[in-house]
């Protein structure tokens, strides 16, 4: 499956 | 990074300076729901795991660590430090919060980006986020005046979440393939929960004068 989006947030 | 997320960022912090001045100054919790500050607590405990695995910056990193102490240092004054401990009122703090983290795990474990624990559990905290504030709330409407740093704090909170939504709007324009629907969605709903607040708070406030907010 697709990689989750980056969790660049907090 | 952008300006609207850089301010969500700066109210989230001033609204810990202000509780933390609040309860430590005015060696009262008198008005604080210590409720909400154990929800956020999990919030912050169970979201920040990727501390340890995800640099994404230091910023990130530094706030992840500096919001887990505040929120873990708010609950312990509140829970066990005198006099802080004996000006908070369980019988008007009650808010059943079990069945606030019960339906968030159960959304986290149904409705995450990916199948892995990590995702299930950082899902459960986006959502126990967006209602954390309840129990706080009722707080507020049962005692219906609001005393003025609370309002404050409770008005910076309400703000970090409706930037973030600015930032996200911002991203969505700006970035190709930017999509964050579980945040969107948690978040629209968090924001949403102020607005009741925020138009009491806005009318208080409106003529310069620190008229104390009044919920009906």
């Amino acid at each position: 499956g697709n990689k989750p989006p980056a969790k660049d947030e907090l | 990074m952008n300006i609207f997320r850089f301010l969500g960022d700066m109210s989230h912090i001033l609204s810990f300076v202000i509780l933390l001045l609040k309860i430590t100054q005015g060696k009262s919790a008198a008005g604080i729901s210590l409720r909400t500050q154990e929800l956020y607590m999990i919030v912050f405990c169970s979201r920040y795991l990727d501390l340890f695995w995800n640099f994404s910056s230091l910023y990130n990193s530094f706030l992840k660590v500096v919001f887990i102490a505040c929120s873990s240092a708010i609950v312990y004054i509140i829970r066990f430090k005198s006099p802080q401990k004996d000006t908070w009122n369980p019988e008007l703090d009650n808010f059943p919060i079990q069945y606030l983290i019960g339906p968030c795990a159960v959304a986290g474990l149904l409705i995450n980006q990916d199948w892995t624990p990590f995702e299930m559990i950082w899902a459960f905290s986006i959502y126990l986020e967006a209602v954390a504030i309840l129990p706080q709330l009722f707080l507020l409407q049962k005692q219906g005046e609001v005393e003025n740093l609370t309002s404050h704090y409770v008005a910076a909170l309400g703000a970090y979440r409706g930037l973030y939504l600015m930032n996200w709007v911002y991203r969505y324009f700006t970035e190709d393939d930017y999509l964050q629907r579980i945040v969107w969605f948690a978040g629209t709903v968090q924001t949403g929960l102020y607005i009741d607040f925020f138009y009491h708070y806005y009318q208080s406030k409106r003529g310069g004068l620190s008229r104390p907010v009044k919920l009906p």
